[in-house]
């Protein structure tokens, strides 16, 4: 009843809690070209735990902002237009918080929870492993 | 200095689940 594939099944944030279900979904998104939605995801978790005092964190929050928000990618174009513009001016402003993502990351994680995840649970690629 | 994207690619690793 607890294996990995039931968990998977359980929803999104157990899925992308396992490692091989996490690397699984990874190529079904490869293969859907979204695959930086779930980069973007990891991201905004990676950069919640960083240390607001080391000056590698504007950085790698002005690096988010340029590889997923400012252009026009599939993050971009997912996310509500309020939600960048507080991106933007906290990261003109240079006024990182921990928390700055996560509103974006919410947006994110609903879209793929209604769209990307229940594809995969019914895609090839996760019944050939199942 | 580390390049934005290895910053932003460790920053991606260190969030994602480890072998068990």
């Amino acid at each position: 009843p607890d294996s990995p594939l039931a968990r998977w099944t359980k929803s999104l944030h157990s899925l992308l809690g396992d490692q091989d279900g996490a690397h699984l979904f990874r190529t079904f998104l490869e293969r859907e070209k979204c695959v930086d939605t779930l980069d973007f995801w990891f991201a905004c978790n990676g950069f919640r735990q960083m240390d607001l005092q080391d000056t590698k964190t504007l950085r790698v929050a002005k690096a988010i902002y340029k590889r997923y928000i400012e252009n026009n990618s599939i993050v971009a174009k997912q996310l509500k237009p309020a939600t960048k513009t507080y991106i933007r001016d906290s990261i003109k402003k240079q006024q990182i918080d921990s928390a700055m993502f996560d509103q974006a990351q919410t947006e994110i994680q609903a879209t793929m929870e209604e769209n990307a995840y229940q594809m995969f649970l019914t895609s090839d690629i996760y019944l050939e492993y199942v | 200095i580390d390049s934005e994207d290895d910053l932003l690619q460790e920053c991606i690793s260190s969030a994602m689940p480890k072998k068990k």
